[in-house]
């Protein structure tokens, strides 16, 4: 089975 | 003050219903270079990344940078009170609490104008990194949103595995498996029927139907979609506004638990 990511994860808050 | 005037209202409409499935609300950071939006959807899986340049309104003033966050629902209600071929205006002062959207019909004889509360919306803005994208497709807009919808009745994931042969999007469920290749074409007459394939390396990756399928309410805006694709990296799913802008989906991959 798989995980859903968050996107939060792959870009950095500015 | 603030002032956007557009030929037509039909593409705010379009856009609206491009961004109103995954957002509840968001906020328009208005400048002299145009409009921008960033939000993330409620479980924070995409990101809606919308532009649309001064340029491409027919009017544009902008004295001063200004955030409007707008209740997607109520904007909603106000376009349906629009004809497809109105002019429509959006006004604000600056720091104003509310912003006006105004409707002309082509012949002057009937406008309109609203007037919406905007919020305060406390939104994060993430900052995209610049990616070399390992696949690159463009395909008809309309072929992506079948796929999407085709493929969502066997599984809640589709995989995406593109290679320089072509591009198949894959599902498995209780039904069964699902595929569908797609394979770059030769010469086409028409642009818009083209599906073209820029590879640097294979990959494949995994995604949840549910958001393939909201983002393709952009699909009456542009007759071509591109997937940007790399291992390990959001996808991105871009619209072109013809003229004005574009709208970019960022989907976060599902991985192997």
């Amino acid at each position: 089975s798989s995980k859903q990511t968050s996107i939060s994860s792959f870009f950095k808050k500015e | 003050m603030f002032e956007a005037r557009l030929g037509q209202a039909t593409i705010l409409k379009k856009i609206l219903d491009a961004i109103k499935d995954l957002l509840n609300e968001a906020t328009f950071d208005c400048s002299d270079s145009g409009i921008q939006l960033q939000a993330m959807d409620n479980s924070h899986v995409s990101l809606v990344s919308l532009t649309l340049r001064s340029d491409g309104f027919d009017k544009f003033r902008c004295d001063r940078n200004l955030s409007m966050g707008m209740n997607l629902g109520s904007m909603a209600k106000i376009l349906k009170c629009a004809n497809n071929e109105d002019n429509v205006t959006m006004k604000a002062q600056d720091n104003a609490d509310t912003v006006t959207i105004m409707f002309e019909s082509a012949n002057q004889e009937k406008v309109s104008d609203y007037e919406m509360k905007l919020m305060n919306l406390d939104q994060e803005h993430l900052g995209i990194p610049e990616t070399d994208f390992s696949c690159v497709v463009r395909m008809p807009a309309m072929e992506f949103a079948r796929i999407c919808r085709d493929l969502a009745q066997f599984s809640e994931s589709v995989v995406i595995c593109c290679t320089k042969e072509g591009v198949k999007f894959s599902a498995s469920g209780d039904v069964g498996t699902a595929n569908i290749k797609l394979a770059q074409t030769g010469s086409v007459d028409k642009e818009e029927e083209a599906v073209i394939i820029e590879m640097q390396e294979p990959v494949t990756l995994t995604f949840a139907c549910r958001y393939l399928n909201a983002f393709t309410k952009a699909t009456p805006l542009s007759t071509q979609v591109q997937l940007s694709m790399c291992a390990d990296v959001p996808l991105v799913v871009e619209y072109a506004i013809k003229d004005l802008g574009h709208i970019r989906y960022y989907l976060a991959p599902k991985i192997e638990d």
